[in-house]
């Protein structure tokens, strides 16, 4: 089954 | 801060169009505009918006200030205005409120608000430039159709994107369902054309649930990009007048 990411495992933090 | 726009209807759209998918959200405003960003309470999807302050007349920022605005309390005034009306926001150096003002340009009418504010302590992701494989831009009503009718049958869509077109697919417990379209320029109509463009094929599942949350903008504006990468997010832009703009970004859902 696919599993939903979350945007912040692709976008940087500060 | 003091900030001029000409139709009220364009901030009413824009915060119409979040108020589901976040709520409270600082307002950035500085020299160049008011930028919005932030994540559903998810972490799935994130909005970014930007209000160039060429969409303003006039705009005047003289210090960097972050407007906390809880955006149901934001949508409670904004009702109050009529779309033709002349908005003004305004708010002071290290301010309590913000203030709003909406002038109906036909008659002397004259209405006052204020929005107490609100310390936001919001992270700012660093969202990459990305040259992504693949582009579209169609109409935001088919879109918002496309969404729509597939998320009556499934939680998901499989988006795939090939020199052939781009293919919408959707399996659920009725059965299954898919929308194709291909590359189309309508001569008549520039704003119904389809355009794809393709530097490698991509696939990629999203939830359904979001997409249809951010077809809440199509009234911002008759043409929709979307773009897509393998294995990173969508991107969902709706452009407004002045190169301002209202962007959402999904995180893919991906097999083990």
């Amino acid at each position: 089954a696919k599993k939903q990411q979350s945007i912040s495992n692709f976008f940087s933090k500060p | 801060l003091e900030a001029r726009l000409e139709q009220a209807a364009m901030l009413k759209r824009v915060v119409d169009a979040i108020k589901d998918l976040v709520q409270d959200c600082n307002f950035d405003c500085n020299d160049s505009g008011i930028a919005l960003q932030a994540m559903d309470n998810s972490h799935v999807a994130l909005v970014s918006m930007m209000l160039k302050s060429e969409s303003f007349s006039p705009f005047r920022c003289d210090r960097n200030i972050a407007l906390g605005i809880n955006l149901t309390s934001l949508t409670k005034v904004l009702r109050a205005a009529q779309g033709d009306d002349i908005l003004t926001l305004k708010a002071e150096d290290a301010p309590d409120v913000v203030n709003l003002t909406f002038e109906s340009p036909e008659s002397d009418r004259l209405s006052e608000y204020d929005i107490k504010l609100m310390d936001i302590d919001q992270e700012h992701l660093g969202i990459p430039d990305t040259e992504y494989a693949a582009t579209i831009t169609l109409p935001s009503s088919e879109f918002s159709r496309i969404t729509r009718d597939l998320s009556a049958l499934s939680e998901s869509v499989a988006i795939e994107c090939t020199k052939e077109g781009v293919k919408f697919t959707c399996t659920g417990d009725i059965g299954n369902g898919s929308v194709s379209l291909r590359q189309h320029t309508n001569v008549e109509n520039d704003a119904k054309s389809v355009d794809i463009s393709l530097t490698e094929p991509v696939a990629l599942t999203f939830s359904l649930k979001y997409l249809v949350n951010f077809c809440k903008a199509a009234g911002l504006s008759d043409r929709v990009r979307l773009c897509l990468s393998n294995e990173v997010p969508l991107l969902v832009e709706y452009g407004l007048s002045n190169n301002s703009y209202l962007r959402f970004y999904l995180a893919p859902k991906i097999g083990d």
